[in-house]
């Protein structure tokens, strides 16, 4: 069960959807689960609701692993889902988020590949759907958002990578995330997380126009690195998306903060390329101890500054 | 399932742009199969590449040939896979 389940440990796709039952079933009604959609493969798609109440109250959108082989984003999510039941009524920053706010996560936003990456291929990022004209399988989800879709930063050929898809939101993943949150139409803040390579980005990634909130953007970014860094010294670069990496079209957080969500974010967790996306098991707790308060950074700022 | 035996993961850093352009080269080359793990973007940021066995020699070669630095970040990813599994395995019989 979630009390005695083991978060210091990768799991399969089954594991954690068990242990999501078991999650919502004890933390006493302030957790409940939403079917979203289905995948290309017809498995579920959930999301985990933190709610005290309230309707269509202004909310936080957090997904973990679009990028299957991320193994470290959805191991952190179990993580920090569980902290946020346990600090709630404990810890002010928590339980006056929750008293405020809703909380969406999305703890597996690719199962199909994660899946694949469990049983085929442990390397494999995209999702697993089939398209007309191409042998070759999947398409990168984060290049599949309505944000200069098919520009610079993504690639036609469909067995790339960062392959951008047929058309946009041709993947039901991530169909699933844009009518999702287009119809709450109440969400201030959205977080994409993967890793590795320890950054924090903002919009945008496919121009090197700045967002018109990039100085507030940018504070923000300081004051979340600066937190997580005090955790246990891991020290992250941040900035717009363009200028801290590269240029990327379709970017899920480029769609939302063009949708009217101010503080879009994603991260890139631990850590630098000494084992990419193999990161070792014990490293998981102590990448989410500090994910936590990077986060709650961000999320205490939100909650302090409607819009 | 696929193994990755022998399979290596090399960190490269590029001083210029015709050094840059040439690693992007690399995506275009299919049959070298090499699997971008951070992809080139401007020089003096890293690009880590995932080479299969049978192209690290060659890969490496052209690197060098073109004064591309390099590291091996991973000298056998099938090793470390082994390790993740074996840690997976032993924590499922872990008494809670």
């Amino acid at each position: 069960n979630s009390q005695t389940f083991n978060y210091a440990s990768y799991h399969t796709l089954d594991e954690i959807y068990t242990w999501m039952d078991s999650f919502v079933a004890s933390s006493s009604g302030l957790v409940s689960k939403l079917q979203i959609g289905t995948t290309f493969e017809n498995r579920p798609i959930y999301v985990l609701r933190f709610s005290t109440g309230g309707v269509n109250r202004p909310a936080i959108w957090i997904n973990f692993g679009i990028h299957a082989r991320e193994w470290i984003s959805p191991a952190t999510s179990l993580w920090f889902a569980n902290k946020l039941v346990s600090e709630y009524g404990k810890d002010s920053s928590v339980s006056s988020l929750l008293n405020t706010m809703d909380l969406y996560l999305e703890i597996v936003t690719n199962p199909d590949g994660y899946s694949f990456t469990h049983t085929n291929n442990r390397m494999w990022r995209k999702t697993r759907s089939n398209h007309a004209g191409t042998s070759c399988k999947g398409v990168d989800p984060n290049r599949n958002f309505d944000a200069n879709f098919g520009g610079p930063g993504a690639s036609g050929n469909a067995c790339s990578s960062t392959y951008y898809g047929p058309y946009v939101n041709s993947e039901k993943e991530v169909k699933a995330i844009v009518d999702f949150v287009t119809n709450h139409g109440n969400f201030k803040s959205f977080i994409d997380v993967h890793s590795y390579s320890q950054l924090l980005m903002f919009p945008y990634g496919y121009t090197s126009t700045k967002p018109k909130d990039y100085n507030e953007l940018m504070e923000l970014s300081k004051k979340s690195i600066t937190a997580l860094a005090s955790v246990h010294g891991t020290k992250y670069r941040y900035g717009p998306i363009l200028t801290t990496i590269y240029q990327s079209s379709g970017s899920s957080i480029d769609w939302a903060y063009d949708q009217g969500i101010k503080y879009a974010f994603c991260f890139e967790l631990r850590d630098t390329g000494r084992y990419g996306f193999i990161l070792p098991a014990n490293q998981i707790i102590a990448t989410a101890e500090e994910t936590y308060v990077g986060l709650m950074e961000i999320l205490d700022h939100v909650r302090l500054n409607p819009y | 399932q696929k193994t990755f035996i022998g399979d290596q993961v090399l960190r490269i850093t590029v001083n210029n742009e015709e050094q840059l352009a040439l690693v992007s080269s690399l995506q275009e080359q299919e049959h070298l199969n090499i699997d971008f793990w951070l992809e080139p973007s401007k020089p003096l940021l890293p690009i880590d590449i995932q080479v299969p066995r049978e192209h690290v020699q060659s890969v490496k070669a052209l690197l060098e040939f073109n004064g591309v630095s390099y590291s091996t970040l991973i000298e056998d990813l099938q090793a470390l896979m082994d390790e993740e599994e074996k840690e997976m395995v032993l924590s499922h019989h872990k008494e809670r």
